[in-house]
C-alpha cells in the first residue's frame, strides 16, 4: 500500500528539504522504494542528491496534461527516483490558476505509477499556495518539520488551521500525522517547553475530528548537526556523507518511526 | 541625516527580524532615535517588543491613504517607536496592486516623520513581493541576514539580481549596505568556505555598478545562541533578557558597525 506523504510547512529553512532527503534515503537503506517530489521553485532537491535537473521538470507536467510522469522521474539512488523542480516552476501559481483541475494536476500525474514505489515523498516551498495545494490533494498523509522555538508554534497552529480549511473540500481523507522537530538543541528549556506545549495540543486534540487527531510527534527529534548542513554542498545524503554521525542516526531512527507509525493509522 | 534600513531575505527564518529587533534595541541604547516597521503579516514584532498590536497597523496606512503615520505608531521602548502589522496584511498584496502608486505608499507615509528618527528599520517578509517593494522604495539602505551554509549563498544571488531589477527603476539610489551573519557556528568548515565564498563575491564586484558595490560582511557574526530565541517568548529584546550574553555582545557590536558603515557610504 504506497503512503504518498506531502512535507510541508510554510516557513522557510524549517527542515523540510533536508528532512525529504534524509527521510527518503533511510527508508531505501530499509529496502523501500522511493519516489520524491521537488516542488520548490528552489530546486534544492536535484542539489541535495548531486544529481543535475532534468529535462523534463515537475512544472512541465503541471502544466501540460500530455507529458506522463515516466518521461520527468530519474534515477538519484538505488531505489529513489526523483522529479525534479526548475526555477520556471515560481511562475506556476499564477499560470495555473485558470486550469479547470487545477488541484489534481499532481495527483493524476502520480496515479499510474503508485503502484511501483513503497513511499512518495513530496517537498513543499515555504508557502499556502497552488504548488503546495497539489501537494495537498495528492497526498494522504502531511509530515510537518518545525523547529522548537517560541514562534514556531503559532506558525503551526496557523498551518493546521489553513490545512483543516483546505482538506475539506479538497481531500478529507488527508491526515497529519507527524510532527518532526528539526534543528533541536535537547538541553535548552526553550525546546522542552516547545515540545511540552506541542504535546498538550495534540493530547488535547484526540476525541475531535480534526485532520491531526492521530498526530505524533515522531520520534527521534533531528539534533541539529553542522554535518547535515554540509552534506548538500557535496550533492550526498548524511547517508552518503557522514553514515555515523548524529544526523544520519538521528534520521535513520526517524524513518523507523515512519514506517512503524503507519501501523496505528 | 535619517537612514532608512529595509531588512530583507525572501529566505525564512535567516534572521531577519531577530536582527530587526535587537539592533533597533543596540541602537537605541547608543542614544539613537528609531522606528521600527512591520511588514510582515506574521506580526511578530509586536511579540518581540512584548507589545499588543496597535488599533491601526502598517495595513491601514498602505491601503488608506487618509491614513497618518502617526496614528498607527506606539511607543516599543525608551528611543523606539513601532508601527505593528496585522494578519490582514497578507491580503494587502492582492489590494494594492490596483493602486496608482503602488509602490511608493510606504515612503510617501514616512515622509513627514523622517527628520524625528535617526533610524528607520523595516522588517520584511520572506518573500519579494509587494510589500518587500514598498520596504525597497522606501529604504536608502538594505541589509540582509543569512545564513552561514551552502544553500543560503544561491538564495543571496538570486535575490542580488532581483533587487538590481526592481532598484533600477524603483529607487537607483538603494544600495546593499551590509550582509549579517546569523546564527553562526564559527568553528565549522562550512561556515568559513561561506564567508570566503561571500566575501569573493563581494571584492569582484567593487569596481562594477551595481547596487552591492560597496557592501561589506558586517562584524560581528551574529553566534547561535538561544538566549536569541528565547527573548520573543517573553517579549524581550536581547537587551532587557540577557544584556551580558553572547547574542547581546554581538548585536551590540553590530550596531556600532552600522553606524560606522555609513562614513564610508
Ligand atoms: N538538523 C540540522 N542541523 C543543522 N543544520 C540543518 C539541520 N536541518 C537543516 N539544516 C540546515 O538548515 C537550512 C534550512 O534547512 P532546509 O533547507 O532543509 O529547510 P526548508 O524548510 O526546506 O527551507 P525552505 O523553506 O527554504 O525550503 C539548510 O542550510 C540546512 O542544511
Ligand atoms: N543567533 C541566533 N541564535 C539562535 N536562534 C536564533 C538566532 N537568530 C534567530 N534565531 C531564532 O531562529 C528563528 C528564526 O529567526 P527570525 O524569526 O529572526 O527569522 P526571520 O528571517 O525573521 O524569519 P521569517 O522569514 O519567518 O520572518 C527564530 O525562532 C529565532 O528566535
Ligand atoms: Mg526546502
Ligand atoms: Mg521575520
Amino acid at each position: 500500500m504506497t503512503r504518498v506523504i506531502a512535507i510541508l510547512n510554510q516557513k522557510g529553512g524549517v527542515g523540510k528539504t533536508t528532512t525529504t532527503v534524509n527521510l527518503a534515503a533511510a527508508l531505501a537503506e530499509m529496502g523501500k522504494r522511493i519516489l520524491v517530489i521537488d516542488l520548490d521553485p528552489q530546486t534544492h532537491l536535484g542539489l541535495h542528491f548531486g544529481v543535475e535537473d532534468a529535462a523534463t521538470s515537475v512544472y512541465d507536467l503541471l502544466i501540460d496534461d500530455e507529458v506522463p510522469i515516466t518521461d520527468a522521474r530519474i534515477k538519484a539512488r538505488k531505489r529513489i527516483d526523483l522529479v525534479t523542480s526548475e526555477v520556471d516552476l515560481a511562475a506556476a501559481e499564477s499560470e495555473l490558476v485558470s486550469k479547470t483541475d487545477r488541484h489534481d494536476l499532481l495527483a493524476k500525474k502520480l496515479a499510474p505509477v503508485l503502484h511501483e514505489y513503497d513511499f512518495v515523498i513530496i517537498d513543499c516551498p515555504p508557502s499556502l499556495g497552488l504548488l503546495t495545494i497539489n501537494a495537498l490533494a495528492a497526498a494522504e498523509e502531511l509530515i510537518v518539520p518545525m523547529q522548537t522555538h517560541f514562534l514556531a508554534l503559532q506558525g503551526v497552529s496557523r498551518l493546521f488551521e489553513t490545512v483543516q480549511m483546505l482538506v475539506g473540500g479538497l481531500n478529507p481523507k488527508l491526515r497529519v500525522s507527524g510532527v518532526v522537530l528539526c534543528m533541536h538543541e535537547r538541553n535548552t528549556k526553550l525546546a522542552r517547553e516547545v515540545v511540552d506545549d506541542l504535546q498538550g495540543f495534540f493530547d488535547s486534540s484526540r476525541e475531535n475530528d480534526v485532520p491531526w487527531k492521530n498526530c505524533v510527534i515522531l520520534d527521534p527529534p533531528i539534533r541539529r548537526n553542522v554535518k547535515l548542513a554540509e552534506a548538500p554542498s557535496f550533492g550526498q545524503t548524511i547517508f552518503d556523507y557522514e553514515p555515523d554521525c548524529a544526523g544520519a542516526q538521528d534520521y535513520k531512527k526517524l524513518a523507523e518511526s515512519v514506517v512503524a507509525c503507519e501501523m496505528q493509522n
